[in-house]
């Protein structure tokens, strides 16, 4: 008889269950209406099974966003987990849309799942590519905007991850800072 | 201990998935 090495029908099990949201912007509906779960998964073939089932961000029209979060945690600020926290922010310039989004997204995706922010992944509460046509946005959302040492950690792992040169830097801000902004721009909390 | 994937790994299986 053939004995067959669980490798090869167990699936890998990932640390968190992850839910994938999609939002389109239609402005007959209330925000929350036009945010919809696509999805649960919590091992790694069934992530790839979905992310290669749905469009690449570069794909998508104007006003959407992708968003991943924890199971449990909804993708806004409201959220119990997301209230008191923040996000450390990369923006993206209109030739970067082709260059770099899709790269981006990915990699962010792979932090988030893999679990690449070793004890301090704990403090991830999902992470959301928003598309626009003034210039993309990707983000990795965490749960408390006090706690330096695991947002630091994140932010200098996250930069690295992405390839984003040293002498330029990446901000943290606040979700409370971005809802109550006047301008256009929100104060960084931290940059690394 | 935590369930940590390095993104090699995690590459790896991309189009493993869909052949099963």
């Amino acid at each position: 008889q053939e004995i067959v090495s669980p490798e090869s029908y167990i699936k890998h099990p990932l640390q968190n269950k992850w839910s994938l949201w999609f939002f389109k912007n239609d402005k007959t509906k209330t925000w929350q209406a036009n945010l919809r779960l696509i999805s649960k998964f919590d091992t790694v073939e069934d992530f790839w099974a979905l992310y290669n089932h749905i469009q690449l961000s570069s794909n998508l029209i104007s006003g959407c966003d992708y968003s991943l979060f924890k199971d449990g945690i909804e993708p806004m600020w409201e959220d119990e987990r997301n209230k008191r926290g923040g996000r450390w922010l990369i923006t993206l310039n209109k030739q970067q849309r082709r260059q770099d989004l899709d790269r981006f997204w990915l990699e962010t995706l792979l932090c988030l799942v893999g679990e690449a922010f070793d004890d301090y992944s704990d403090e991830v509460c999902g992470a959301v590519v928003n598309i626009r046509t003034k210039g993309d946005k990707i983000a990795i959302w965490t749960a408390d905007f006090d706690n330096r040492e695991a947002i630091t950690h994140i932010g200098r792992v996250y930069k690295e991850r992405l390839g984003i040169p040293m002498k330029m830097t990446i901000g943290y801000q606040s979700h409370s800072d971005t809802a109550t902004k006047s301008g256009s721009t929100t104060k960084n909390k931290f940059v690394v | 201990g935590k369930r940590q994937y390095n993104r090699d790994f995690l590459l790896g299986f991309q189009f493993m998935a869909a052949c099963t």
